[in-house]
This record gives C-alpha cells, sequence and structure tokens, in this order.
C-alpha cells in the first residue's frame, strides 16, 4: 500500500466519522442528503460482495466492515432516530435515486470486465459511488449556507478522491498488469464533479469567511 | 498479479 491510497482511505474513513459525530453528538443531520446516504449504502453493499469470500487482508477486510457499519447507521440515523429525523430537510432532499441507479446499472450490464454477477454488482457500486454526491450537492445548492461540518464533510470527500487518483497514478507506475479504465474513468468523473464545489470551498477558507454557495 | 489488482481497494 502507498502512502496515497492510505491517505485517501483515511480522509474517506474521516468523512464518515464527521458525519456520524455530527449527527450523534449534536442529534442533527441538517443539510445532509438521505439521498447521498442511502446511495452510498448501496454502493457499499453491491461493491463488498466479496467480503466473506475473498480474503485480501486483515486491514481491507475491517475497513469494508466499518464503511457498512456507518453508512448504514447514517441511514438509520436519518431516517428512525426520533429527535435525529426532525431536523432532515425532506422538502429540499429531492433528488430521485432512480435516476442514479438505473443508468448506473444498466452502464454496468454493457461495460464491465466480466458478465457475472458479482462482477456487474462491483461495476454498479463504481458507477453509482461516481454519482452519489449529486444530491447532496443540490441541497448544498438549495440551502446555500453550509454549515462547517457539512462542508468539511464534502471537502474531506473530495480529497480522498483526488488521493485516490494519485495512488492509480503511482500504482500504475509501480505495479505490472495494473490498468483498469473503468475505475479510472468513473472515479475520474466522481473527482471532477467536486471541483465546483472545491473552488468555493478554497476561496472561503483562503478569505476566512463562511461558505456560502452563489445562487 | 490478479490479487494485487484494483479490487484491493475500497
Amino acid at each position: 500500500m502507498n502512502i496515497f491510497r492510505l491517505a485517501g482511505d483515511m480522509t474517506h474513513l474521516m468523512s464518515v466519522i464527521v458525519l456520524l459525530l455530527k449527527i450523534h453528538t449534536i442529534k442533527s443531520c441538517a443539510g445532509i442528503s438521505l439521498k447521498t446516504q442511502e446511495l452510498y449504502a448501496l454502493v457499499f453493499a453491491t461493491r463488498y460482495l466479496d467480503i466473506f469470500t475473498d480474503f485480501i487482508s486483515l486491514y481491507n477486510t475491517i475497513m469494508k466492515l466499518i464503511f457498512l457499519a456507518s453508512s448504514f447507521s447514517i441511514v438509520w440515523y436519518m431516517r428512525q432516530h426520533k429527535i435525529v429525523r426532525r431536523s432532515y430537510d425532506k422538502d429540499q432532499d429531492t433528488f430521485r435515486h432512480l435516476f442514479l441507479i438505473l443508468p448506473c446499472l444498466l452502464l454496468a450490464l454493457f461495460i464491465n470486465e466480466k458478465f457475472t454477477f458479482k462482477e456487474v454488482m462491483w461495476t454498479f457500486s463504481l458507477f453509482l459511488e461516481a454519482v452519489a454526491i449529486l444530491p447532496q450537492l443540490v441541497l448544498l445548492q438549495r440551502t446555500r449556507n453550509i454549515d462547517n461540518l457539512t462542508g468539511q464533510y464534502v471537502f474531506l470527500l473530495g480529497a480522498y478522491r483526488a488521493l485516490y487518483i494519485l495512488n492509480w497514478i503511482y500504482r500504475y507506475f509501480t505495479e505490472p498488469h495494473y490498468v483498469h479504465w473503468i475505475t479510472w474513468i468513473s472515479g475520474l468523473v466522481q473527482t471532477l464533479l467536486y471541483a465546483d464545489f472545491f473552488y468555493y470551498y478554497f476561496n472561503s477558507w483562503k478569505n476566512n469567511v463562511k461558505l456560502q454557495l452563489p445562487a | 498479479a490478479e490479487q494485487f489488482s484494483v479490487k484491493d481497494e475500497l
């Protein structure tokens, strides 16, 4: 494992922990898109189908379990917790899951490395992860005023993506047979979706003002 | 080489 990959995993982990801690301690999920969180839970559930069949490393298994448990706990908090669910911006979070899930599923049926259930689900999870942030970005755009934690959450997710791209470049030059177009292209698309948000995030940080997206 | 492929990523 290289340093970019480890740093990428750690920022990914931190993004989820920041979100869970926010929800758990202030008992509020204001500004967080349930649609995005449900899509992430689906991403992890379909990608980690190999968790009990292919052992890669203890690190790999533990991280998979953490991502599954944390993503499903966040969804549980937002839907079921009797205090937290009241702070959910239901009327603003109107993005339709199916608009993202169906095209990703169709695409995965046609573009995949091998036409097996596990492989198609794995490819589907990559495509879906690339666009799963969209409901959250739409919600940010609508509410405009973003609290620090929500801003940090999206920032950490973006950092995770950027570090994964550096990891792929590093692996491409250091490992033989390391060519994965599906992963790279969907990963690149995902990272580009954050570019606009990053621009405003850095500006607000540089000028030391509260993050606000343009109307 | 396959077991050191992209599938070891999260």
